[in-house]
């Protein structure tokens, strides 16, 4: 039992400080860090295991002083270096970019592009243009009034180059 | 292996017979305005796996069924003579067609029956919830660990989880 | 102390479906209807109260089935009916718009464009242009790297007509 | 009445002295990227109002004092020698300038001490926590009910809160 969970936990603590700088590194800036810590070595299970993440430029460790937005990106750098202890096929994601400026947003949509393919499929709720305009396809969902149902329609956006113009403009 | 397409019928605010294609597109956004049934969708993907209905927004699984007619209890104008006729559907289901590695489909279908139960389906024969979440697991799909779905404003909690949740999260995929 | 709790909430409750349908509508709808109950008509401040919300053109009324911006349009509204009781000068909103939609997000910046002036004054943080720019005035804060502290700055926009267009390009 | 401006002084990311007016404007927006300190801003308005800390997401009065140096346990090779000589500070304090609707100017002022206390003056004058919320209260400015702040991630939570919640605000503000 103790092996299984220190295999599991070695795995992600080896991985979160690169997944972490790759979320959130800017053309300008390295990416910040982030690390596991034990709270009991010894019996690993009985304990628990602390979180740490520091955003790029700053200074503090504790997760508490994050900014909703930071938080956000250290949560989803967590979550995706767990996935990769025993990645599961996909991701269905429900506006996690809700807290992120623009350029956090700009920075998970590639995040997701560049990961996404054969073996990982990235499903994506979304309100944000700037998230949504980056993906392979659309399903867009909309009230039929008359019928008192949602509905669906699907769309390609490889197909098209200005997609993403057009459906903000419906959008609006 | 990944999620092909889906179908609902008379799930949530899904009236009658909605399917999805997510054809080979490996990034998908699910877009439209509030209200519209977007978080209805990640419901019917994480119903169709098995998640509890608790978790669905849902006090029991009866909820998940597609309800039209005006929910009142005074006798509402608003719901005029057609509405009436129309009766709410008694059961609903979600089915999930999903590509293995090999290339091989597997249909996987989940059902709230008339009497409020449910039942579990792969490629049309019925299984046990057992058998199906171990078919699941085959696929690395593991809904104790619930760690690919985020419900919609769960994100946040996920880093400022306590130790000890971080710990159990860790436990459940070991 | 019964008089009391009955003057405010029958003040409020006369109030919630005003404001309500003024908030959710829309050029091409009427706005929804809200209306608060009272748990124990005998001793109302020992039962609870009620809130009920039914978006336009939508037909249930229970708070528990709403999405998650249908909800924040209803908690908005029952913001400011309560708050028309006792009014205070000011309101002070952190990124209320997060789960908000771009139609939804337009009604709340006209709603706040209509109501604030002399005696009622809003403060609002957001991260979406198409919110702030409808406000009389802007304070950007950023980080100063070097000194490792927040700064601030401020820009009138009556000033400028264009400066919502400057605003957004810089964020990008 | 209205907020006519705000100085923080060592409060928070904000170090040194920050200044800000809000003019005449009746509509205005704080904007800025992730962890610029925007919902600092929130904090200090609140802070100065007498709000305790626990809503200020801090454990204590201390911790809404500007820290510049690096926090770590270990002997951080980051913590070059030129971060080490600047002692960070050990006080703090926010004053809000509010105009009443007489034009007279109140010049509200709540500092944090070294020895951790906080101290409340209006006009420079030292008042108890009890004047401070009287004169706030004569501008229906009711600190308990905190109805006209809310806090980053808490709206969705207006809606849903319990009857009995709902009840209890109400009893706070009749
Ligand atoms: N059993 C049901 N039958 C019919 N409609 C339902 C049922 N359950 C929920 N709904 C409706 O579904 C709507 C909510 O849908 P959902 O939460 O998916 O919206 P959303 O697209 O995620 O919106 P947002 O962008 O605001 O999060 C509600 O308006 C609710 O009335
Ligand atoms: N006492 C303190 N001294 C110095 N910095 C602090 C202190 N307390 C918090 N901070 C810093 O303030 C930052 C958070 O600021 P804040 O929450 O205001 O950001 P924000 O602008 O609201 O961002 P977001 O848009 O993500 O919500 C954190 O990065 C944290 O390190
Ligand atoms: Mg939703
Ligand atoms: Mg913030």
């Amino acid at each position: 039992r103790t092996e299984l969970f220190m295999t599991a936990f070695s795995h992600i603590s080896d991985r979160i400080d690169g997944v972490y700088k790759e979320l959130t590194k800017s053309t300008s800036t390295v990416g910040g860090s982030a690390y596991l810590t034990l709270e009991d070595e010894d019996e690993p299970y009985a304990g628990g295991i602390r979180y740490h993440a520091m955003p790029p430029m700053k200074r503090f460790r504790d997760m508490d002083l994050l900014s909703g937005g930071e938080k956000t990106m250290a949560a989803l750098a967590l979550l995706f270096a767990v996935h990769s202890f025993h990645p599961s096929p996909f991701f269905v994601l429900d506006e996690i970019d809700a807290a992120l400026d623009n350029s956090n947003v700009a920075k998970i949509a590639s995040y997701m592009k560049r990961h996404s393919g054969v073996g990982l499929q990235f499903i994506v709720i979304s309100l944000k243009s700037s998230l949504f305009e980056n993906s392979d396809a659309l399903v867009g969902i909309y009230r039929e009034q008359r019928e008192n149902s949602s509905k669906t329609v699907t769309l390609d956006l490889r197909n098209y180059q200005t997609a993403s113009a057009e459906v903000t403009r419906k959008e609006d | 292996g990944r999620l092909a397409g889906l179908e609902l019928h008379n799930f949530k605010s899904y009236r009658g017979t909605a399917s999805v294609g997510f054809g080979d597109a490996s990034f998908t956004s699910i877009i439209g305005p509030n209200g519209a049934g977007k978080s209805n969708m990640l419901d019917a993907i994480s119903f169709v796996l098995g998640v509890q209905s608790a978790q669905l927004r849902s006090h029991q699984l009866r909820d998940l069924i597609y309800r039209g007619r005006v929910e009142s209890t005074e006798n509402d104008e608003e719901s005029s003579g057609s509405d009436v006729l129309l009766q709410d559907p008694t059961s609903a289901y979600v089915c999930a067609f999903y590509e293995k590695d090999n290339g091989e489909l597997m249909k996987l279908k989940r059902t709230i029956n008339t009497n409020g139960s449910s039942d579990y389906s792969i490629n049309g024969k019925i299984v046990t919830s057992l058998q199906y979440s171990i078919a699941l697991k085959a696929e690395n799909i593991l809904i104790k660990a619930k760690n690919f779905l985020v419900f919609q404003g769960d994100i946040e909690n996920v880093a400022a989880q306590s130790p000890k949740d971080l710990a159990r999260m860790l436990e459940t995929i070991s």
